[in-house]
């Protein structure tokens, strides 16, 4: 037990090196560490992330958006170790810069190869880069109602003030 | 495995029987605030047989079933059913097409179902074990999740790390 | 000093109904409740928010959204018994939707001949309603600096981009 | 009363002299994720005597001094200076204009600064007692304080009614 999870333990650290550059930039380093290697089946893990040439102490330094980004980077570090065969992101890109939902949506893209995504999204930069897009509304008072609809970008704020009632 | 469809009914917010087709590899949902959108990635974790109500935003498990509003009365039932394709055996069974089924009445009785037949939760569970699919699953994914993978808590880092290895 | 918090206390009850309805709507319901009347000064007070003819439970039934706003509203409320003279909002409009941006932006500036507001936000609607825009940005990798930023909507999709370095 | 400016150097992200003015109603702060935005609002709640580390995200007081990068090394201190006009007389002192200064060297000694002439932290707290302003201000909002307020933790609620009452 405890060699297959340093197994999958290694190959996540070493895909979230590769992710988390992605994501950030190509000379960033972070690392995934055991607190305590005599207990590797029960120590806490330890997320190091240093953006942009930066040096924080730990990761509760780091800014909203940049933490948010760190832990896309390990989420997607583990379906490269077990792709689930759909995943399912609500609002996960809220804290992000437009800059930022750009990396987020083109790692989605790339995995959306092997999984299928469903993306609950305030965002309009997500929603030009889904394939198929959902309105959830409030048909009467209090009840939800679900319609297709086309997004071009005048044609969703038209579609918000109607889904508002 | 690929994703068909959801069906919502007396659900949450879902008074009204709704479907939701997941055709695509990546799907966006959309709408107003309140309007619905998290309750449908509520409605998939319970049917994937989610016990406990506090993952649902929950005081009991009865407070799924539509609770009426000002203008409609209360649901008798709540019942959700997602819809796949059984696509390179993922799920250790012969059909190609699986549907599973939960329902929740008023009295207290819940039912599951696997392609309309009744079965056991642990039915459901059982065919999802290693997928990646479950009601806690990795793949599964909002904003309070990131915090609590950023801050730890309760060994977060851990139960996510053991889901994917 | 009970009936002196008591008095404030139902200034800011009141205020509360009043708040509410005009960023929900008009005929809403909301309440704030001393759990144990005998212990004024100690108990928990309760938040019983119902927008548009729904009847959750408790609070945390709400949507994202809805709980925010909730929470806007019991600020402003105090901010009407006593206000600050400068109020700092750090990203508080980030699980808003357009329609919902908008009645924060409407408060704020509804308040602001009272208090100055400062407000943070990735929100281009609301860039679009303060009355003057600094950039915040890294100068050189790891160090902050400041800028004065003409808002305009491509102005700054290029000026966030600059900022990206 | 009303703010004037802000001015950082060496605290946190901000290695270089900053200056930020406030002289309009609503001041819009914006910029890519970890540019430094949040840590505007850290230097205003830390010279206006914030004593909790955890309240800034620091694991020590000393993490606010700018700590260096791979291009830059760590600064000597962090000085954060506020400046106000004291209009409506909301501050208790014959001063128009009035600055509030901090500072706190590697060594570990600190300042505080009352228009440029060394003080106590308690005659700026004493200055601003019962204006509303302060470091752990009911007007000073970011979202996990919200959220705070949503759950009630650590009863956060009443303490904000305290604020205002
Ligand atoms: N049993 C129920 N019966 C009726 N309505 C319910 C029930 N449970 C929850 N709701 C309502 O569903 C709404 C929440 O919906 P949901 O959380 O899906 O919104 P959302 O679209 O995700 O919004 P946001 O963008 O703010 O996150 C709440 O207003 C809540 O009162
Ligand atoms: N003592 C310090 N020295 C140098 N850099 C620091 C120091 N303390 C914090 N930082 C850096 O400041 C950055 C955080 O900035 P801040 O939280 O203000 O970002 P932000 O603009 O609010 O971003 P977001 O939009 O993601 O919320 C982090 O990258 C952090 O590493
Ligand atoms: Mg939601
Ligand atoms: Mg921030």
């Amino acid at each position: 037990a405890t060699s297959s999870f340093m197994d999958s333990f290694n190959k996540v650290r070493g895909h979230f090196q590769t992710v988390f550059r992605s994501l950030f930039t190509e000379d960033d380093d972070c690392d995934l560490i055991l607190l305590d290697e005599m207990d590797p089946l029960e120590c806490d893990i330890d997320i190091v992330a240093k953006p942009k040439g930066k040096k924080p102490k730990s990761i509760s330094q780091l800014s909203g958006g940049e933490k948010t980004l760190t832990a896309i980077a390990l989420l997607f570090s583990l379906y490269l170790l077990k792709p689930a065969p759909f995943c399912i992101f609500d609002e996960v890109d809220a804290p992000l810069d437009d800059v930022n939902i750009e990396k987020f949506n083109r790692i989605v893209r790339k995995f959306s190869t092997d999984s299928q995504f469903i993306i609950i999204t305030h965002n309009k930069l997500t929603m030009a880069e889904v394939d198929v897009l959902y309105g959830v509304y409030m048909e009467e008072q209090g009840v939800s109602g679900v319609t297709a609809v086309d997004f071009r970008k005048y044609d969703y704020d038209n579609i918000l003030t109607e889904m508002q009632g | 495995m690929k994703l068909k469809s959801l069906e919502i009914n007396g659900f949450k917010s879902f008074a009204n029987h709704t479907i939701i087709n997941f055709n695509e590899a990546i799907t966006g949902i959309v709408g107003p605030n309140g309007s619905g959108k998290s309750n449908v990635v509520d409605a998939i974790r319970w049917v994937l047989g989610e016990q406990k109500g506090r993952e649902l935003r929950l005081e009991a498990m009865s407070d799924v079933i539509f609770n009426g509003t000002k203008k409609r009365k209360v649901a008798p039932l709540a019942q959700v059913s997602l819809s796949f394709e059984n696509t390179r055996n993922v799920i250790p069974t012969d059909y190609q097409n699986v549907t599973i089924s939960r329902l929740l009445y008023r009295s207290g009785e819940s039912e599951y179902r696997l392609n309309n037949v009744p079965c056991r939760l642990k039915d459901i569970t059982g065919l999802f074990l290693d997928t990646g699919i479950g009601s806690d699953s990795y793949a599964i994914i909002a904003l309070n999740m990131v915090e609590d993978l950023l801050s730890n808590k309760e060994n977060a880092r851990r139960k996510m790390f053991e889901q994917a290895a």
